[in-house]
């Protein structure tokens, strides 16, 4: 995954 | 999802549940800045629109929704209801929060990870939520006497950022390409926009004394 995909915080 | 994550998440939780309790409990916004509060609507309802693109867990789904209700829930009940807006003192909660607004948008038009709607309105989100609590603080600051409730309140709120800051350590120890500038330097920023506060929060809460912030 790239950076930006993961928003898999709060 | 380390333990400092979900110890963050917790305690943001927590500081929600304790402002809601004061607000229900005394029917009184006294203390509480309308203007943070709003800014919070904002940066949730701005930071989740993946809501609708993207899906992590039912975790991050169902928190999104409580932090979107909660804070929609606070305004409402200052700005509404009855006998809660009559306490609220707008003479003391006069910080122009809508030059944070102003500005935080056009630092997130320049400083985004990509050109494009949900990244620039993330981007714009993290940078207002650095500095949604300023309006909160300088209201206390300016009232000297900060009851019990709205005192946690804030507590909670740096503990929240203080653990995601532990949350990021662990991560980019642990995860080798965790590389997330623009939520981690904002966030330091964030963190420390609380060192005041929390000095003197200290020094009450060891003196057994009535949190008090020098004018």
């Amino acid at each position: 995954s790239s950076i930006t995909d993961a928003k898999d915080e709060l | 999802m380390n333990i400092f994550r979900l110890a963050g998440d917790m305690t943001h939780l927590l500081s929600i549940l304790v402002l809601l309790l004061k607000i229900y409990a005394t029917k009184s916004c006294s203390g509480v800045s309308r203007k943070t509060q709003e800014l919070y609507a904002i940066v949730f309802l701005a930071r989740y629109l993946d809501l609708f693109t993207d899906f992590i867990s039912v975790y991050n789904t169902f928190m999104k929704i409580v932090f979107i209700a909660s804070s929609l829930a606070i305004v409402w009940c200052i700005r509404v209801h009855p006998m809660v807006k009559r306490s609220y003192d707008k003479d003391l909660d006069t910080f122009r929060h809508y030059l944070l607004v102003a500005a935080s948008f056009l630092l997130a038009l320049f400083l985004h990870e990509k050109f494009t709607f949900l990244e620039i309105f993330w981007a714009f989100s993290i940078y207002l939520e650095a500095v949604a609590i300023l309006p909160q603080l300088v209201l206390l600051q300016r009232s000297g006497n900060v009851d019990n409730l709205t005192g946690q309140y804030v507590f909670f709120l740096g503990a929240y950022r203080g653990l995601y800051i532990l949350n990021w350590i662990y991560r980019y120890l642990t995860e080798p390409r965790f590389t997330r500038w623009i939520a981690c330097v904002s966030g330091v920023v964030q963190t420390a926009l609380y060192a005041d506060f929390f000095y003197y929060y200290f020094i009450s809460w060891k003196n057994n004394s009535k949190l008090k912030l020098p004018a």
